[in-house]
C-alpha cells in the first residue's frame, strides 16, 4: 500500500510497476 | 520506468498471465453500473437490503475478475466507494491475500483501506518511500482528530 499527499507521485509510480507488469494503462493482461 | 527497471526485479513463477490496473474510474464506473442495475430492477428490494446487495455485487463484480493468479494495481479505489463498500474491498483484499495467488499493488488516502491487516504500508514524499504504520500517517491522524472533536477540529482548520 502507497500512501501520501497529492503530487507526490502515487500514480506516476504504480504506472511504472504496472509498465513493467506489461500491463496497459487503465488494462489487464 | 526505465529507473524502476534498475531497482526492481520482477520475480513470479509461472508467468503471470492475469492482472488489472484499476484506476478511479474504473470503480467509478462498477459502481454507477451497480447503482443503476439496481434502480432498473423491478423486484427491487428495501433500503436496507439494497445497501447490504449492493455492496454484495460490488464485491462479486471485483472478485470474478481478481480470482485468477495475477498482479492487481488499484490506484485510490476509495474514490467511488461509501466506507462501507470499502470495508467490502477490506474483505476482499483479504481474501485475495489468503489465496496465496495474487499480489495487490495500491494507492489510497483512504485509512480504512491503509490498515488492510498484513499489508505493507509505504508513504511516499519528496524524499522517497519509506516503511510507516498507518496509525502514524498523517491521513489516520486527521481523521481521528476529527473524529474526536468534529467542532474543535473544524475551528482549528478554518481558522
Amino acid at each position: 500500500i502507497i500512501v501520501g499527499e497529492n503530487g507526490t507521485g502515487k500514480s506516476t509510480l504504480l504506472e511504472a510497476i504496472g509498465a513493467l507488469a506489461g500491463y496497459d494503462e487503465a488494462g489487464g493482461g | 520506468g526505465a529507473a524502476l527497471a534498475n531497482t526492481f526485479r520482477g520475480h513470479w513463477l509461472p508467468k503471470v498471465t492475469a492482472g488489472w490496473f484499476f484506476r478511479a474510474e474504473s470503480f467509478y464506473s462498477v459502481a454507477r453500473y451497480l447503482d443503476q442495475a439496481a434502480l432498473e430492477d423491478p423486484f427491487r428490494p428495501p433500503p436496507d437490503f439494497l445497501s447490504w446487495s449492493h455492496g454484495e455485487g460490488f464485491i462479486r463484480f471485483f472478485e470474478e475478475r481478481c480470482r485468477r493468479q495475477g498482479i492487481y494495481i488499484l490506484d485510490e479505489p476509495e474514490s467511488a466507494l461509501s466506507p462501507s463498500r470499502q470495508i467490502e474491498l477490506l474483505k476482499m483484499l483479504q481474501r485475495m491475500d489468503q489465496s496465496g495467488t495474487a499480489q495487490v499493488i495500491m494507492a489510497t488516502h483512504s485509512p480504512l483501506l491503509m490498515a488492510c491487516p498484513g499489508a505493507r504500508l509505504f508513504r511516499v514524499s519528496r524524499f522517497g518511500l519509506e516503511p510507516a504504520d498507518f496509525r502514524d500517517t498523517d491521513h489516520f491522524r486527521m481523521l481521528r482528530d476529527f473524529s474526536n472533536d468534529p467542532d474543535g477540529f473544524l475551528d482549528e482548520a478554518l481558522y
